[in-house]
């Protein structure tokens, strides 16, 4: 699976993600990816596009989940999405994450997620383990 | 804050004994995505735009779980997804079961934006392709070596994988009908 996520210079956020789903799935298996609020979510608040297994992430509404916390909870973007993967059963959420305010949030409960990130602000990171 | 964008290439079991010849050539499209989506930002490009952008590159990559380099079906056979989702708006749109689209993320931001509906499944997905016209190729275009060797190791485990699953070694359990408890690690490797 791959994913991206913005936030442009006015404000606007965006997500999209793609992917070829499980190794060895049915055939017409549908995972998180296509099903908006489990893989893919974003509205005024943030923009969250989600990796892992798609069973998963569909039970535990892992995109819209973060962008719920943010808006119910008032939680900033790191505390919504480090709730929600902790939330979800180890070895299967990773996510990326961008805010309005321009915070970038990579959080997974696998042991890697391949991520990179760059901020106008000038924080920029590339990685695949969490050293 | 400004603009800002973040991008992964999938999540898993990925060991930290993975060799260069795996992780370099990951890295790297993960270093040019990350440069191109920046450019694009900084010229102040959508959001929309840049996400779709950065996607079409990493579909195109074999190296990552989408559009080409796609993992298979259990016959053997691409059946790719994508979505995508405008913040301001709430509008979205979203395809499963391609196996011809080359970029399956366009397909899907055409679903948003040329139709009144979300989401466009298997026979009725492609054939809205054929009738925007989007770039299509052979489904073979999509299938690499590497993968097919993955769908042999899975079958021969007897379970499904999500990315970076690493090959168990000895005798595995059948695929349970109903999905197993979570902590059953034939599931998730």
């Amino acid at each position: 699976t791959v994913g991206c996520v913005a936030v442009d210079a006015a404000g606007n956020l965006a997500t999209a993600t793609s992917t070829g789903g499980l190794v060895n799935k049915m055939a017409g298996r549908i995972g998180d990816t296509p099903v908006v609020g489990a893989g893919t979510y974003a509205n005024a608040l943030c923009a969250v596009s989600a990796t892992g297994k798609g069973e998963e992430i569909i039970r535990y509404t892992v995109a819209r989940d973060v962008a719920a916390l943010m808006e119910h909870r008032a939680l900033p973007l790191r505390d919504a999405a480090a709730r929600v993967v902790a939330g979800a059963p180890r070895g299967t959420v990773g996510l990326v994450a961008v805010s309005r305010g321009g915070e970038v949030c990579m959080a997974h409960n696998t042991t890697a997620m391949f991520r990179a990130c760059a901020t106008e602000a000038g924080h920029t990171e590339i990685g695949i383990w969490t050293d | 804050m400004g603009w800002a964008l973040a991008l992964h290439g999938g999540a898993g079991d990925v060991p930290r004994t993975l060799p260069p010849e795996s992780r370099e050539p990951r890295l790297a499209t993960l270093r040019r995505c990350l440069g191109l989506g920046t450019a694009a930002l900084r010229d102040g490009r959508a959001a929309l735009d840049v996400v779709e952008l950065v996607v079409r590159e990493l579909e195109d990559c074999p190296h990552f779980n989408a559009g080409r380099g796609s993992v298979l079906t259990a016959d053997g056979t691409v059946e790719m997804e994508a979505c995508v989702m405008e913040g301001a708006t709430l509008r979205c749109g979203a395809v499963s079961g391609l196996s011809t689209v080359a970029n399956p993320v366009s397909l899907a931001r055409l679903v948003m934006e040329k139709t009144p509906h979300i989401y466009l499944a298997f026979d009725g997905a492609e054939a809205f392709a054929r009738f925007q016209g989007v770039e299509t190729k052979d489904p073979s275009h999509f299938i690499t070596e590497q993968n097919i060797e993955r769908l042999r190791q899975a079958k021969e485990a007897n379970r499904v994988q999500i990315d970076y699953t690493q090959p168990m070694k000895g005798p595995q359990q059948a695929p349970q009908e109903t999905p197993a408890p979570v902590d059953d690690n034939s599931q998730t490797g």
